[in-house]
């Protein structure tokens, strides 16, 4: 039984790559068998592992645009149990050219669709709600949605919240979502208070894990390594360990 | 003589929004008559002037996709010199059907190419590197943008000088940039290596102007206010005073 999850938000620098960096080593890290998908041409998730992507040759962008197999392109990352699937900047010529195919949304969910070796697949998605976002929600069990406690990002949930609504209706009824608040400092009367404002917004839709604004998370990025594997102990670490409970907890209450 | 200047990154959240909300009010406050541009489907430049998007009939789509004339689609912001061409959720449009046109990369150079009553339009981009990006690309005199000093960011740089180099040989031969560092903070050990990296990377093609995280900044966006006018004597209202000021100091310069 394979868990496809979509990290996704349209406001750009909420933190969706190092989500999937970092929660993608957390359940690594807990003995599930994990395939992360870059579906974002800036390539950082790839980056993020330490993979140069000016030296992919083949990415998602061939699984999706060429009809490459998934696990033809899938490569290993130095950490037990986490896989990649990485991009390149092909993946700019997707927003333009998935469209013009016949169920074009479909794409993604058809390629995750045969059995997959992975317990968990993290899709990170580009701040964006084009053609590649809408592939990654069709395909996806659940919307984890890091967000920033800032006006302007809480502000994009509005957009975000009604495409949910419409893939639900159009392509994956059964797509649920959890907002996860990300960056923050917890000194700022701002953040306090969208924090609050979230928390009444959304009640259960809120996970109760918060990720707070830690530079050891900047540093694992240039190391090449999830936060869970370059300092265990480190706040964020088990910050992200936290969340990947509760998702866990989360799937098997369903 | 018109300006026009494109605020671009396609990184996401390294300020794009709040520089363009910023200089435009330090440029208005020193007399110059400004337009702002949203070119975002999120539609934060309007949103951080105090106009709810979800209100908003006529934006930047229709002058893109209808030809419907821009100063019809213009409208006054409450600050004297200052006015703004809003966006909406109709610009999610443009990616997909603006590259289907003739010339399509031209229309925004051809909507600003008549006599505007303003001696510098600003325009706000969405985070990728799409039509809409390309559009402003080739319109602009020359493209500023924003980088905080991380890793993901200073990455990011090396695509979006592969596509200035492109626009340069195909529509815009005049194309300058300028990068401008944003969200500093000069405590952070990443932070001041990645400024002295990127010193050294790009010269002359970084502005000496930095500006630093102030929390200030996220008040003025609720408030709907450039910092300029929301708390004049703050550190970033200063700094982007001087950010205007070196703008203007390098245009007489060229
Ligand atoms: N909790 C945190 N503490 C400190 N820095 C963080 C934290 N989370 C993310 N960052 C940093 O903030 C920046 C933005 O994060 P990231 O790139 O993961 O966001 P994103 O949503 O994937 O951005 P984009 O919209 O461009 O894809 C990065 O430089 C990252 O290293
Ligand atoms: N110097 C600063 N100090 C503190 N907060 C800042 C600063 N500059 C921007 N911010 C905040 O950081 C967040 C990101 O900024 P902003 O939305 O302007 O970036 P952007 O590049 O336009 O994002 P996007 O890629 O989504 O368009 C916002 O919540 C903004 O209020
Ligand atoms: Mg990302
Ligand atoms: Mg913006």
């Amino acid at each position: 039984m394979t868990t496809i999850i979509a990290i996704t938000n349209e406001k750009g620098g909420v933190a969706k790559t190092t989500t999937t960096l970092a929660l993608g080593g957390a359940l690594a890290e807990a003995n599930h068998e994990v395939l992360l998908i870059d579906l974002d041409p800036q390539a950082n998730l790839t980056l993020g592992l330490g993979v140069p992507p000016a030296k992919v040759r083949r990415s998602i962008a061939d699984v999706l645009l060429n009809s490459a197999n998934l696990l033809s392109v899938s490569r290993e990352t130095g950490i037990a149990g986490l896989d990649i699937v990485p991009s390149n900047a092909e993946m700019s010529m997707a927003e333009r050219f998935l469209p013009v195919r016949q169920n074009y949304e479909h794409i993604l969910k058809g390629v995750l669709s045969g059995p997959l070796n992975y317990e968990y697949v993290l899709l990170d998605c580009p701040p964006s709600l084009g053609a590649v976002t809408f592939n990654a929600l069709t395909a996806a069990d659940f919307a984890l949605i890091p967000t920033q406690p800032e006006y302007f990002s809480a502000h994009g949930l509005r957009s975000l919240m009604g495409a949910i609504r419409k893939v639900r209706a159009q392509n994956n009824p059964d797509l649920a979502y959890y907002i996860l608040i990300t960056m923050m400092d917890r000194r700022n009367r701002i953040h306090r208070a969208l924090k609050e404002q979230l928390q009444s917004t959304f009640g259960e839709g809120l996970l109760e894990t918060i990720i707070e604004i830690d530079t050891k998370l900047r540093e694992s990025t240039i190391a090449g390594t999830p936060i869970t594997h370059y300092n265990p102990q480190s706040r964020s670490a088990q910050q992200y360990r936290a969340l990947a409970e509760e998702i866990l907890r989360n799937a098997q209450a369903e």
